[in-house]
Order: structure tokens, then C-alpha cells, then sequence
């Protein structure tokens, strides 16, 4: 027996507009701890990992263990039929293929049950070492969106270069180049407008920008990107989902033949 | 040139 109920149910509208064009089909795994999910693109090149604590949820009911197959387009069409203040509730049962999402108004007063067949999805968990980082990079998500955004209309892949000096975008096309530096900026007033970079050492890896681009469709869950860098490493792409858990983005560096 | 590399170079399988 599963009985997921929160309250902000656009948060989880959001998660799906934020995952499903990377992903298309994946299993959602429900524990004590929470509602979560792993998986990869289809080119095994960039990696999805969302966590959703139990304890986010107005009421969390999970008996055992539960591994739900579904295709992710198909849930975020059922999940666009809920309304923006809508009470979101996911529902399903030990040995049934389906799972219901059930949609109340804030008034109470339109309850609509949506049911969704599952299906079997064969993956495995990556295991995700602990790592170091040469530099973690905190930005406005918005900014971060906009200049890959800009460097998407010039080139196709980025290179991240964090010094002393800031974190540095550069691309180069057929059109030309461009080179974006962002510096240390601390707003008291308004952490969330901050940049901050923590540098043990110097980096620089090389990104395709498709990818990226397709990550900051999770700007809206969050007003703050944090951008985690290792040579050799896939870099992670952090959006902290207001007090339930988080999004993480892995890509696979490009390098150098 | 440059290769894409996988994520499956850096994240095993269990």
C-alpha cells in the first residue's frame, strides 16, 4: 500500500517537466526515506537523480519497498491535468499495474482520480562514489539557464572553467565565440542572487550544451544552481527542491582525443 | 576533436 499526499503539488509538475524530455521511461522507487528515482538518457551520457523525503509529504504511507515502472511523458500528462494549487496524491498497491494520481482543489471541492498503467522497466542503480570537488560553483539557477541558453544559439559545447578569478562559459561555432565570466558576488540582502565559488583547485572540463540546456528545465524548482567540478568526473548539476530533497544532473565530460 | 564520454565509465553497476 502507497499513499503519497502533498500538499504542493506543483512541485511535483515541475520535477516531471524538469526530467521527462531526458528521460523517457524510468522506475520511481518508494522507501521509508522517500519517493526517488535514478536513471539515465538514452545515450548513457547524462544521469537523473531525484530525491523527494518522506518527510515533504503531508502524509507518507509505504508499507514495503516499491519499484514503479513509468513511462515519464505519460505521467506528466496526467500530472498537466492537475491545477496549480492542486493537493496532489499518489496512490498504488502491492501487485496491481497501475497507479492512481488523485488531484483536490485547495477548496475541496473537485476530486479528480487519474490512473495511470505501469510497466515492467529493467535498470539498475549506479552506484555514485562519494567524491571531492575542485570547485563547487553556487549561482542564480536563472542565470545559469540564460547563459546556456546564449551559448546554445553560438555553439554546441561548453567548456566550465573555475579559477580565482570566477567561474568561467566559453563555447566557440561556426558563427564565432563567446566567453561569459561570472566573479564572486555576495548579496547579504538576497543570498539566493549570490555567487559564490569554492575553489580548492583550478578546473576546466568540456560539456555538451544540449545537455545542459535540457537540465535548466528545473529552474523553476529552484532559485539557486549549484555547479559541482572534478577533473575526470562527470560534473553535477544540483536543484535543491525547497525543504523535500533535490534534482541532481550527472554529465559525462567530452575529452580531448 | 573531442569524445563524449559515458557515465558508465565513471558510475558502476552493482
Amino acid at each position: 500500500m502507497l499513499e503519497l499526499r502533498l500538499i504542493q503539488g506543483s512541485l511535483l509538475k515541475k520535477v516531471l517537466e524538469a526530467i521527462k524530455d531526458l528521460v523517457t521511461e524510468a522506475n520511481f522507487d518508494c522507501s521509508a526515506t522517500g519517493f526517488s528515482l535514478q536513471a539515465m538518457d538514452s545515450s548513457h551520457v547524462a544521469l537523473v537523480a531525484l530525491l523527494l523525503r518522506s518527510e515533504g509529504f503531508d502524509h507518507y504511507r509505504c508499507d514495503r519497498n516499491l519499484s514503479m515502472g513509468i513511462n515519464l511523458n505519460n505521467m506528466s500528462k496526467m500530472l498537466r491535468c492537475a491545477g496549480p494549487e492542486d493537493i496532489i496524491t499518489i496512490k498504488g498497491d502491492d501487485g496491481t499495474d497501475t497507479v492512481t494520481f488523485m488531484f483536490e482543489s485547495q477548496k475541496q471541492d473537485k476530486i479528480s482520480d487519474f490512473e495511470m498503467k505501469l510497466m515492467d522497466i529493467d535498470s539498475e542503480h549506479l552506484g555514485i562514489p562519494d567524491a571531492e570537488y575542485q570547485a563547487i560553483v553556487r549561482m542564480p539557477s536563472a542565470e545559469f539557464a540564460r547563459i546556456c541558453k546564449d551559448l546554445g544559439s553560438i555553439g554546441d559545447t561548453v567548456v566550465i572553467s573555475v579559477t580565482k578569478e570566477g567561474v568561467k562559459f566559453f563555447t566557440r561555432g561556426d558563427v564565432g565565440s563567446a566567453n561569459i565570466v561570472c566573479r564572486q558576488n555576495t548579496s547579504v540582502d538576497k543570498p539566493e542572487d549570490s555567487t559564490v565559488i569554492e575553489m580548492n583547485e583550478p578546473v576546466s572540463l568540456t560539456f555538451a550544451l544540449r545537455y545542459m540546456n535540457s537540465f535548466t528545465k528545473a529552474t523553476t524548482l529552484s532559485e539557486v544552481v549549484t555547479i559541482s567540478l572534478s577533473s575526470e568526473l562527470p560534473v553535477v548539476v544540483e536543484y535543491k527542491i525547497a525543504e523535500m530533497g533535490y534534482i541532481r544532473f550527472y554529465l559525462a565530460p567530452k575529452i580531448e582525443d | 576533436m573531442t569524445r563524449q564520454k559515458s557515465i558508465l565509465s565513471f558510475f558502476q553497476k552493482p
